[in-house]
C-alpha cells in the first residue's frame, strides 16, 4: 500500500508540478486513492488545483508543529487529495538544519498516513537543497521530468548522482522510476535531437509516453483543474492518462 | 563604473539564464565591458556558453578560499569576461549558516573588481536562498524575467516582497530595474492575458522589449554561444539587442 514516487529535478520549468498534478489527477480517474504533497514553498502544485485557502501547510509538519494528517485538505477530484505547501517552507532548509535525523523528517510523518492511498506524489522544488532531500528519503521512486532542451542534459547527471548518494546513505530502497520526455515540440529539430541521445544511451529508463506541448496543459492551472478535468480530448490529457496506465502497468 | 544586475526569479525555467547570457552578450556587443557571474550550482551560464574546464568557481569565493579575481575568465566574445559555477554551490547554502555577515559575502567580493566593469550581471538559481539572497545584497537592481504563461504571476509577488525585505535591512540602494516578459508566443491566448494583466496593473515596471519565444534562443547554449553570435538575424538576437539598448537608455 501508498507507493511514494518523487518527481524531481534540480533545473527549473521542467514540468514537475505539471506532471505531479496530472499524473495524480490521472491516479485518481483510474480509481487509486492519490496522495499529492506539495513539496515546493512555490505552492504551485496547490494553487494549480485551485486550492489556496488553508491553515496549516507541509510546513508546519516539517518544523514538528503538526501532523500529516491533519493538513490534508480534499481537492475538486474524487480519489484525489492535497497536502499543501506556502513559501514558509524557505525557512525551513534553515530551520532543519539543528533537528536530529533532518533528512527523515517528512518519511516519518508519512509513514503515518501510508496505508490510507494507493499512491503518494511529491511535487518537488528546483533545488537539491534539504527539502528535496527529505522527499527522496521518503520515496520509494523517482520521476525526473526533462524537457527536449539543451539545459536539460546538463542537469541530469548531478541529478542522478544525488539519487545514488541518498540511496547509499539514505534511502536504500530508492529507485528511478524513469525519465519523463515533457514539454516535447516535434518541430523543434532540438526536441528530437535529445529524445533519440536520452533513448539511445542506455543508461537511463525512460517511459516510452512523451507529453507533448500543448496549450490546454498550460491552461488548466489557470482554473484550478487538471488538464484531464479541463478538457479530456485534448492531447495533454490523453498523454498525462497514458503515462499513468504505463506506470501502473510498471508496478506488476 | 561597475552597474550590478541580478536576474532573478524563484520560479523555475522562466529564462534567466537565456537573459542573462544574451544580454551580457549584447551589452558586450555595445562595446560594455561586461562580466557575468554565475550564482547557481546547476552552471548554466557557464555551460552555456561554452565553458566547462575550470579549476575554481564562485564556490571557492562564497566560501572564503580564494579571490573573485582569480576566478575570472575569457569568454569567446570579446568585452565579456565569466566568473564560473559549480554544483558544490549547493553546499555554501549550510556552510555559510555560521559566517559573519553572511549575507555581503558576494557584495564584499565583488568590490574588489567592480571598477574593472561597466556592467556585472548575477545569474541567480530558482530559490530565495542564501546565494540568491547575497546576489540580491549586492546587486543595484534586479531584472525578474517572467514566462507568460499561469504560474509565472503567483510567484510575482513573493519575490518583490522578498526585494523589498532585502532593500530594508541589507541593501538600500536596490531597485527593480524592470519586468521582463519571455518566452512569448503570440498564438497563445493566455500569453496575450497574462501581458495585459502586468502592464495594466500598474504595480510593475516592464521593459517595452518582450522577448519571443524562439528556437534559435534556445539552441545557441548547445554551441556555446548566445544567440546574438549564433544567429544575428533571428527574432531572439534582435529582442536582445532591443533589450540591452533599452537597458542602457534607461541608465540615464
Ligand atoms: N506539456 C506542456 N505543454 C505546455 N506547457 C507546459 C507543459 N508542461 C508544462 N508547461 C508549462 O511550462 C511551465 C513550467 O512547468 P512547471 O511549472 O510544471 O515546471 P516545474 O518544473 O514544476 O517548475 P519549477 O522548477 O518552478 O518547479 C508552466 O507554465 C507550465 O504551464
Ligand atoms: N525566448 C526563448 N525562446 C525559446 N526557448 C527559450 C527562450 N528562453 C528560454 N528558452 C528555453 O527555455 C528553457 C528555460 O530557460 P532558462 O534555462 O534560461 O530558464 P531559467 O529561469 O534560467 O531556469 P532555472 O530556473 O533552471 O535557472 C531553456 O531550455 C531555454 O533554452
Ligand atoms: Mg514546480
Ligand atoms: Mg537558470
Amino acid at each position: 500500500m501508498g507507493k511514494i514516487i518523487a518527481i524531481a529535478n534540480q533545473k527549473g520549468g521542467v514540468g514537475k508540478t505539471t506532471t505531479a498534478i496530472n499524473l495524480a489527477s490521472s491516479l485518481a480517474i483510474l480509481d487509486k486513492k492519490t496522495l499529492l504533497i506539495d513539496m515546493d514553498p512555490q505552492a504551485n502544485a496547490s494553487g494549480g488545483l485551485g486550492i489556496t485557502e488553508y491553515e496549516e501547510s507541509i510546513y508546519d509538519v516539517m518544523v514538528g508543529e503538526t501532523e500529516l494528517s491533519s493538513i490534508i485538505v480534499p481537492t475538486n477530484e474524487s480519489n484525489l487529495m492535497l497536502a499543501p505547501s506556502t513559501i514558509d517552507l524557505v525557512g525551513a532548509e534553515i530551520e532543519l538544519i539543528d533537528f536530529d535525523e533532518r533528512e527523515f523528517v517528512l518519511s516519518k510523518a508519512v509513514k503515518t498516513i501510508k496505508d490510507d492511498y494507493d499512491y503518494i506524489i511529491l511535487d518537488c522544488q528546483p533545488s537539491l537543497g534539504i527539502i528535496t532531500v527529505n522527499a527522496l528519503a521518503a520515496a520509494d521512486s523517482v520521476i525526473i521530468p526533462i524537457q527536449c532542451e539543451v539545459f536539460a542534459l546538463q542537469g541530469l547527471n548531478k541529478l542522478t548522482e544525488t539519487i545514488e548518494l541518498v540511496k547509499d546513505s539514505l534511502n536504500p530502497k530508492l529507485t528511478i522510476e524513469g525519465i519523463l520526455l515533457s514539454m516535447f515540440d516535434q518541430r523543434l529539430r532540438m526536441a528530437n535531437m535529445v529524445v533519440d541521445e536520452i533513448k539511445n544511451s542506455g543508461n537511463y529508463k525512460v517511459f516510452d509516453t512523451i507529453i507533448h506541448r500543448n496549450t490546454k496543459v498550460a491552461e488548466a492551472p489557470m482554473v484550478g483543474q487538471s488538464v484531464i478535468h479541463y478538457d479530456v480530448k485534448s492531447t495533454g490529457a490523453q498523454n498525462y492518462l497514458s503515462l499513468a496506465s504505463e506506470f501502473i502497468a510498471n508496478q506488476n
